[in-house]
């Protein structure tokens, strides 16, 4: 034999009593000891049971202890009139340990051979936190968080755990919240912290977020008017917001919702030693920051059309047909700009400038005219002509083109190819004539 | 021409006067780079001439004026049948100039239309033949400087042919005439082209379009009772005309 190394405790297991399912030798006294790990219960479930029946397990019996207390003693079979078997019931110990203590007289009865007793038993999670309070006070003195085969305790916000791990301390600076939406409270909220008091609470979310405190109703804190007239001047909290006069609120009215137009904002408790304040709690959530209507483009069109449009919105500006888009007098394929954390979006409107297909292509042995339009700009229209009589157009092309969207020059049969004179052949100015016959 | 008379300004825009090697040459404007001449006119003692020496007069009726702005010709192309070593020959006596620039069309210069595929030559139709050609002052034959024209109307093949074949009696070369040519005339003389016309156009007018049915090929004599001119049948050869404008 040697030292097996030390291990946890198993999670289950089996027992049972000697030669079962033979029947039990006289003159027994076997005990087992069983444990599971800390944090959890052990669950005992006899699979059989079968001991000498007697009037209080008087001869024969299966006792079992936790702590030294019996916990139950059992004998008999499931269907015997006398003795005490523990049915389908499991048995549940108040720790980690139970101890099985099984003993037999000197002798059987001999019309029936009782076999003894087979049992499973496993490690039940305590939920430690519901348990009762002892005498040193409860688990935890503020919260109390079940775990698997444990527990932890906890504090509320403003408060600390000590090193006892049970017990909470005061302690709420430094708390930084930073989560787009939240819930935040005075130390003991409702009820009154200790005195002297002094906590700071910084809510700080995304740029391009503004803030917005509602303060619950039920809210309490110290206003006690000074010969100096001073505003709040023992118990406050000081609400500040980067780049404005810092507010300090005390009184028994709730400041209700304040929108603070800012991603940022500082709250300082502070309480005095004297008097007493119940304290306030508030819901803090987020909203996008606006930026300001696009406005509108003249011959363009800008989408999504929104009631408001906040930070990440983005815009589009598309123009009419035959307009395009222009920025700083260059021309753009798209427009898009997004509302920045500022409040500001990134980039100008552009604007819409009318296209222009360009100069006419010059008809070799012919001309073009302008019929409408301005300055080869969209919708113009023009018309081509052969230098007649001596050249014609081809196969009687339509000879008028309209400046289109695509800025191509297009006739109306959809065509972009320009005309083309051809030659008249055969048809001189001048004939020759004679009159005598 | 023989028997014409001088044609006014604008009214044969599309004649052109050739000289080649120095020899004077007749031919008509199909297009802005193309003139359509006879082969004979562009193969000398067979060989084709060269472009350089090809120069190209349009659009007045004077060759004194003319010889002011002549075109150079960019290419020249001979029919590839034409084989006319000892001049007996001028089964397909058709050639292309290409000219190195185009040519804007006006009143005086004008391309003369083609004939249709399977155009038919009916006996009398009349044509126009011009030419700045040998004409005649008088008795005596002279090369004139003035464009003349004469109208002439298409003589029936066959009698055509005896025409032909009654000139080989009395002389020892006599070219045959073939399919490929028709002829115009009159059997009393008189009326006719002359050297110098080679290559000119034998235009007929529909509804006061002019095409250009003839070429100037070759004649026994000029203007003589009972002989005819000769003329290249261009009908029968539109494919090849397009074919080489458009492979050049």
């Amino acid at each position: 034999c040697w030292h097996l190394p030390d291990s946890e405790p198993p999670m289950h297991g089996h027992i049972q009593s000697p030669q079962y399912p033979q029947p039990y030798p006289p003159n027994l006294q076997e005990q087992w000891d069983l444990s599971v790990p800390e944090g959890y219960h052990i669950r005992l479930t006899f699979t059989h049971l079968d001991i000498e029946a007697s009037a209080g397990c008087h001869y024969d019996a299966l006792t079992v202890l936790y702590d030294g207390k019996a916990l139950g003693k059992f004998c008999g079979h499931e269907n015997s009139a006398d003795g005490n078997h523990p049915g389908n019931q499991p048995i549940l110990s108040p720790g980690n340990t139970l101890t099985l203590l099984f003993q037999t007289d000197k002798s059987n009865p001999e019309r029936h051979q009782n076999v003894g007793f087979s049992a499973e038993y496993q490690a039940i999670d305590i939920d430690e936190c519901s348990a009762p309070e002892t005498e040193d006070g409860p688990l935890c003195s503020q919260i109390c968080l079940n775990t698997v085969g444990s527990y932890l305790c906890s504090c509320h916000h403003g408060f600390e755990l000590r090193s006892d791990q049970r017990t909470c301390v005061l302690s709420c600076t430094g708390g930084i919240f930073e989560e787009p939406e939240g819930h935040l409270s005075s130390p003991g909220y409702p009820n009154p912290p200790p005195h002297a008091v002094t906590c700071q609470y910084i809510i700080s979310v995304e740029f391009g977020f503004t803030l917005s405190l509602n303060f619950t109703d039920n809210f309490h804190i110290e206003s006690l008017d000074t010969a100096e007239g001073l505003n709040c001047p023992y118990h406050w909290l000081k609400i500040t917001i980067p780049n404005e006069k810092p507010m300090k609120l005390c009184g028994g009215k709730s400041p209700g919702l304040i929108s603070t137009h800012s991603n940022t904002v500082t709250l300082d408790y502070h309480t005095d030693n004297d008097g007493q304040s119940s304290g306030w709690s508030l819901d803090y959530s987020t909203h996008r920051v606006k930026c300001p209507f696009p406005g509108k483009v003249a011959k363009g069109r800008v989408t999504p059309v929104l009631s408001e449009y906040l930070y990440r919105d983005h815009i589009f500006v598309r123009c009419d047909q035959g307009y395009k888009l222009m920025t700083n007098g260059k021309e753009i394929k798209s427009f898009s700009a997004v509302c920045q954390s500022s409040g500001q979006w990134h980039l100008p409107l552009p604007e819409c400038h009318i296209i222009d297909c360009g100069k006419p292509k010059p008809l070799l042995n012919g001309g073009v005219t302008f019929l409408s339009g301005f300055q080869n700009q969209y919708l113009s229209v023009i018309q081509y002509h052969c230098n007649e009589p001596f050249y014609s157009l081809l196969g009687g092309m339509t000879a008028e083109f309209t400046c289109e969207a695509d800025r191509n020059w297009r006739s109306n049969n959809n065509l972009v190819v320009s005309p083309t004179c051809i030659p008249v052949c055969g048809k001189p100015t001048k004939q020759i004539s004679a009159y005598q016959r | 021409i023989i028997g014409g008379k001088e044609a006014p300004d604008d009214t044969i825009p599309w004649q052109v006067l050739l000289s080649v090697d120095g020899q004077r040459g007749g031919g008509m404007v199909i297009a802005d780079r193309w003139i359509l001449t006879a082969a004979h006119v562009l193969k000398h003692n067979g060989n084709i001439t060269s472009s350089e020496a090809v120069r190209a007069y349009m659009g007045l009726t004077n060759v004194k004026a003319l010889q002011l702005s002549p075109l150079n010709a960019a290419s020249v192309h001979v029919h590839p049948e034409y084989n006319n070593p000892n001049g007996l020959n001028y089964d397909h006596d058709i050639g292309l100039v290409k000219l190195q620039e185009p040519v804007t069309f006006n009143s005086s210069i004008m391309p003369i239309c083609l004939p249709g595929e399977g155009t038919t030559y009916t006996t009398g139709m009349m044509g126009l033949v011009s030419g700045f050609g040998l004409t005649e002052e008088g008795r005596r034959r002279i090369l004139t400087n003035k464009l003349k024209y004469v109208q002439l109307p298409v003589v029936e093949q066959e009698a055509c042919s005896n025409s032909v074949t009654l000139a080989k009696r009395t002389r020892d070369y006599v070219p045959n005439l073939t399919n490929n040519m028709f002829c115009a005339g009159v059997p009393e003389g008189g009326k006719d082209s002359c050297q110098g016309d080679s290559g000119g156009p034998f235009t007929v007018s529909d509804d006061g379009q002019f095409w250009a049915a003839g070429i100037v090929s070759w004649g026994v004599d000029c203007g003589q009772q009972g002989t005819y001119g000769v003329y290249t049948r261009v009908s029968n050869y539109v494919d090849w005309i397009n074919k080489t404008m458009q492979e050049n």
